[in-house]
């Protein structure tokens, strides 16, 4: 997966985030184009059974499709239905403040971590004041399916010897893949930064 | 004596005249040089995963290109420097914001299920993890018609110049880029690679191509130029798709050219979820961008400031609040259904974007780290580790 974050002169943005799924993708390729072709119909593995899991509804939900309860089971195709498009985690995204003349674009790539890696950057950066670069080359943690903490490496051991404390389960991950792209406008200067995990340079004027 | 008021009198306000245009000077000059740091752009920027297709898409924007002109004509480019994460065999989603109207629009033109394919696909998984390798798992490639239909709603040169860099990169002296060649060479894929129908490409024999040497790529440099001259309909209605289908066949995929014809990228409004000063826009269901929505809504109610994590008890507190939001938050994954496809899912990612189901998850969430599976929703998941 790759992301592309882009801020124009008159202030209008575009973030774009494209994939063939899996490095490579289907490993299928057609000579005669010059195609890698994708094998994004994998994610359709991970699409869930609707209601399988329901956090505690909040009480005044009345359940059913449009609040937080289930859809009954049996409403749920197993096979893939022609012209579906598989569950995503790709967030290309724009937040704009109004108030303070500033654009954050941002998205990123790296299957199931972009999320993670996505948030953290928008944390560091919007909330604990970081600066764009150093936003996106903190190193995230993720949490896996099973609820187990995985760290990045050069993660911080002080937290992560604080988070067993807590009582986290942690595993490991042997590939870290999250790479973030984002561009920030803040009255009249434009940071751009590339994702230094994938040897990525911004460019700008 | 009226004369000599008179001149006092033009004199004082010739002076203040004058310490009001000074004044204002200082105040425009101090804007314009505001002190935004050694590694800040005045105008515009670009930010891909290459420092070439950064440059390319810079090169767009000083060309009068919109941002959506840089943004195709980058993600051309990245399709041959990273060729392991994208390219026109794929898919693409916008998130588009116009300066001039204010609007924020999504273009979707992600993969989708071909007509034909396999009704037991999904009784495959377990066998085709972590790689899916295999022509079962093609999608309806989106690529090249997200990019005609982002450009066709908000280009501003013409569609060949897009691709014209790219062009001339393939067509020059180009060399196997770096990431692409750790790719080739790690041992976790290389197996694979060497047994699939790139080897062709990527391999001399059963070794890679070497780092930063030749790597010859004429027939996607001719593909580039066919889109260019003739559109993406080349690809979908064209030669270009006929050529890809019979590659795709002779793999045992079931790709057809009706399946090209039929795809479609969708045009929707953004999830808008407001976060204090900032309002966040992203793409809704069967992207993630209602989950991302719905952690940053949560944690947006913990207050974190640099302040939380001056020390550090701070800031293990602040990864604890983290890591348990993230818990919540995969127990919901299971409603990115796409709607388009499934009726009955259009509404159930909404308690994602509310107050109501935030509040909730930050009621559930205290100082302990080991709660059961079932707290979080998380009992009966398993690996969504979708891309």
């Amino acid at each position: 997966t790759s992301h592309v974050s882009v801020l124009g002169e008159d202030g209008s943005a575009v973030s774009a985030t494209s994939t063939i799924n899996t490095p490579f993708g289907a490993m299928v390729y057609s000579p005669r184009t010059g195609i890698l072709l994708n094998n994004e119909l994998l994610d359709l593995c991970w699409r869930r059974p609707p209601g399988s899991s329901i956090t505690p509804a909040p009480a005044t939900d009345g359940g059913g499709p449009g609040g937080c309860g289930a859809v009954p089971d049996t409403t749920y195709p197993r096979v893939p239905v022609p012209g579906e498009r598989p569950p995503s985690s790709m967030v290309p995204s724009i937040l704009i403040s109004a108030a303070r003349g500033s654009k954050l674009v941002i998205g990123g790539a790296g299957g199931e971590l972009i999320i993670s890696a996505v948030v953290q950057a928008v944390m560091n950066k919007l909330w604990l004041g970081l600066d764009l670069s150093e936003a996106i080359a903190a190193p995230i943690l993720h949490v896996g399916s099973q609820g187990r903490v995985e760290f990045e490496p050069s993660f911080s051991q002080e937290v992560q010897n604080g988070l067993r404390e807590r009582g986290h389960s942690q595993s490991q991950r042997p590939f870290f893949l999250n790479v973030v792209q984002a561009v920030a406008q803040e009255g009249t200067c434009v940071y751009a930064v590339s994702d230094s995990r994938k040897g990525g340079e911004a460019a700008g004027y | 004596m009226a004369c000599g008021r008179r001149a006092t009198l033009s004199l004082v306000l010739l002076g203040l005249a004058l310490t009001l245009a000074i004044v204002v000077l200082a105040v425009v000059l101090s804007r314009r040089h505001t002190p935004c740091g050694p590694n800040a752009f005045f105008r515009a920027a670009v930010a891909a995963d290459s420092k070439v297709c950064s440059g390319i898409g810079r090169a767009i924007l000083e060309q009068q290109g919109s941002p959506v002109d840089a943004t195709i004509a980058a993600l051309v480019c990245t399709g041959v420097i990273n060729p392991q994460s994208m390219g026109l065999g794929g898919g693409v989603i916008f998130t588009i914001y116009n300066a001039t109207t204010g609007k924020v629009e999504i273009i979707n033109a992600r993969e989708s299920v071909p007509a034909n394919s396999d009704p037991d696909l999904l009784t495959q998984c377990d066998r085709a993890m972590p790689l899916g390798k295999g022509s079962q798992w093609i999608g309806v490639p989106g690529e090249l018609r997200g990019y005609a239909e982002a450009h066709r709603r908000h280009g501003r040169l013409p569609w060949a110049q897009l691709f014209q860099p790219t062009i001339e990169l393939l067509r020059g002296d180009f060399h196997l880029p770096s990431i692409l060649s750790q790719f080739l060479n790690s041992s976790f894929l290389r197996p694979s690679l060497t047994t699939s129908s790139l080897r062709q490409l990527f391999f001399n024999g059963t070794e890679p191509l070497q780092p930063q040497g030749p790597f010859p790529w004429p027939a996607l440099a001719a593909t580039l130029e066919t889109v260019a001259a003739e559109g993406a309909e080349a690809f979908y209605k064209g030669r270009l798709g006929r050529m890809l289908v019979e590659d795709v066949a002779k793999e045992g995929g079931r790709l057809t050219m009706k399946d090209l014809g039929d795809f479609h990228p969708e045009v929707l409004d953004a999830l808008e979820m407001s976060l204090g000063d900032y309002t966040l826009y992203s793409p809704p269901p069967p992207a993630g961008g209602a989950i991302l929505s719905f952690i940053l809504n949560v944690l947006r109610g913990f207050n974190f400031s640099a302040d939380s994590v001056a020390s550090p008890e701070g800031s293990v507190d602040m990864y604890h609040h983290l890591v348990e939001t993230f818990k919540f938050a995969w127990g919901q994954k299971w409603r990115l259904w796409d709607p388009r496809s499934h009726r009955n899912m259009q509404n159930v990612s909404l308690p994602l974007l509310g107050e109501e189901l935030a509040r909730h998850t930050r009621q559930q969430i205290d100082g302990s780290g080991d709660h059961r599976l079932s707290h979080y929703s998380l009992e009966r998941t398993w690996d969504h580790r979708m891309g």
